[in-house]
Order: C-alpha cells, then structure tokens, then sequence
C-alpha cells in the first residue's frame, strides 16, 4: 500500500459541495462514492444528484425499520445504495440539481448517468480500509461530527472522540503519512475526508483526521459501491 | 395574602454581553458569515450562544491540540441545531458494523 494517497490528484473528486440547513450528508457521502467508482471505472467525473436522493430515496435498513432515508430528516448511504440499486441508477447534478429541500420525486428513468451494480461493506479494520480504498476509489464512512463544529484545519485527533454516536456522512478520499500529533509525539498518519459544508469550513473544504485508532467511529460505517455506466 | 407569584432574585447566569469583546467577535463573524437577525430577542439569544461556542472551541482545542479549532459558519447554533441541520446519519443499531448488504471478503495487503 502507498504511503501517502489521494483520489483527489488522480481526478476522482468532484468539487466540495454544500448540503445547506438540511440533514442529507448521507446523500453526498452517497454520490460522492458513485462519482469515484464511476471514475475508477469509465475515467469520467460526473457529478451526480444528490437532490434525487432527496426527493426520491425512502429506503429502510432492513434490519432496523426506524432507520429510513427521509430527505433532510437523515438517512444512511447502505439503504442510498439499495434505493439506487432498485431505482435503476442516479442522474447527473445538471439535469437534477439541488436545493436544499425536499420535494416531489421528478426522477427520469431516462437521464440515468450511472447504475449502481453492487456495494459492499468494509470490515472494521484499518488496513482493509485503506486497501479498499485503494482499489475502489474514495469511500463512504460514518464519522461522530462532535468536532467539526469548531474545526479549522490542522490534523484532527481528539483525545476522546465517541466512536458509538455516528451521526454524520462524509467520504474518504485518501491519506497521508505525516501530519504532526504532538499528544502523540510523532508524525501521525490521517485520513483526507470530504465534507459537504463548502469549501469555507475546515480545510478548504476537507477534514483531516489521524488514522490508526477508529477515531470518532470512522472504522464503522465504510462502504465502496461497484457501478456501470449506463447505456 | 400577599401575592404569591414567585419572582426571579438572581441575575441570569449569562452576563449581559452587549458592549464586550465577545459581541465585538461577534460582529466580525456576522460579517465574516454574512448572517443577519430578524429582531433584537434573536440577535441576543445568538451573541449568547455564540459566547458559549467560542468556550466550546476553546474546550475542543484543548481536547483535540494537533487540529485548529475556533469560530466557524456554526458558531451561532446550539450543537442541537448543528446536528439536526448539517450532519444527517440516522442512528441505527449498529451490532457488528455495515447494516445493510454483504461484508467484503478480506483483501490481502501483506508486501
């Protein structure tokens, strides 16, 4: 595995883009990794609409019924994945665009740009993480957001983060080897996330959090999606 | 009988913010943010939860020395508003990790 990696050199990344007063990280966590297995795939970066996501994804997790994607209400990028699975794909941002609330599903059969084939879980290790990573292209991922209310930039690696209380999805789209944890007296290595509160919050955009100890849950929730381009 | 209305004696616990350097703050960050307050009641019930966010920040950095904390385009809600309005994962009962869908078969990464 490469010491340092980033989707965001290679062209996999689309712009950060601003989910507004609405509780829908989970479809940008969502399109964020269909655009970079679409990507890995094909060599294209679409931007994908997260809007139909909105509109249109009212899929439960199977095992917990009270988890459903409700529009700005909240929801989980497994069931987004089973939703498109289903739906028969996700059109492009240009011809779905945002608004930052919900409304009527308007979703076109027609205007797929991508299918999504499969996804899968990622287990609950480090390694594994980054190897799928790697391979697949950027990740989505559960975080606890306790500590980006208040982040700036920097490496972030708190001394107590809950690794139970996710409530945020975002998308891992590299890391790096040496950002400086002095708590830690050494080089830490971290992740590169994309976050969807535009480009003036945190890191341009970006947060970046030390790897190597499930900090703030990001081990729990990884996901990779396997997609086709549609015809 | 004297009237029984039971009446506040204390003063409230945030001090009055208005003329500080906390609202001077304040200011640089409505204009940072470009955020504005429909009445008087809401501009002071958000330079008070302002004051409490910059503590929060203060805390964070504390918590959390290798990244920069301070005032963000959030520093005007309660951590309540900000959870409820920018993050968005439902709680779900997790057990052993993915909820939905197959686990991936282990890659090998030794070498």
């Amino acid at each position: 595995l490469p010491k340092d990696f980033d989707w965001r050199e290679k062209g996999a990344v689309t712009e950060v883009k601003d989910q507004g007063a609405c509780g829908s990280c989970w479809a940008f966590s969502t399109t964020g990794a269909v655009e970079g297995a679409n990507f890995v795939s094909t060599g294209k970066l679409v931007s994908l609409s997260e809007q139909q996501l909105v509109d249109c994804d009212k899929a439960c997790d199977p095992k917990d019924k009270k988890a459903c994607d409700n529009g700005c209400g909240g929801g989980l990028m497994t069931n987004a994945y089973e939703y498109l699975e289903k739906a028969g794909g996700l059109e492009e941002e240009k011809s779905y665009p945002y608004t930052g609330k919900r409304g009527h599903c308007k979703f076109d059969p027609k205007k797929v740009a991508v299918k999504v084939l499969n996804f899968t879980n990622i287990p609950l290790d480090e390694d594994q993480i980054t190897a799928r990573l790697v391979q697949h292209g950027p990740l989505s991922v559960g975080i606890n957001a306790v500590f980006m209310q208040t982040y700036i930039g920097g490496v972030s690696c708190p001394l107590i983060c809950s690794k139970k209380r996710l409530n945020h999805g975002v998308l891992l789209v590299g890391y790096g080897s040496k950002g400086f944890s002095i708590l830690r007296l050494s080089n830490k290595p971290y992740w590169i996330i994309k976050n969807s509160w535009g480009k003036k919050w945190g890191d341009n955009g970006y947060y970046k959090l030390c790897r190597g100890h499930d900090m703030c849950g990001i081990n729990s929730m990884a996901s990779a999606v396997l997609t086709q381009v549609s015809s | 009988l004297e009237d029984l209305t039971i009446r506040q004696v204390t003063e409230d616990r945030l001090p009055n913010l208005l003329g500080t350097h906390t609202e001077r703050k304040f200011r640089v960050f409505m204009s940072d943010y470009g955020k504005s307050y429909s009445t008087r009641e809401e501009y002071i019930h958000r330079l008070g939860i302002f004051a409490k966010n910059v503590l929060k920040a203060a805390e964070h950095q504390m918590m959390d020395p290798t990244a920069v904390h301070g005032v963000t385009q959030f520093s005007d809600l309660t951590e309540e508003e900000f959870k409820r309005m920018y993050t968005g994962v439902v709680d779900v009962d997790r057990g052993h990790g993915g909820v939905v869908g197959a686990e991936a078969p282990q890659l090998d990464i030794k070498g």
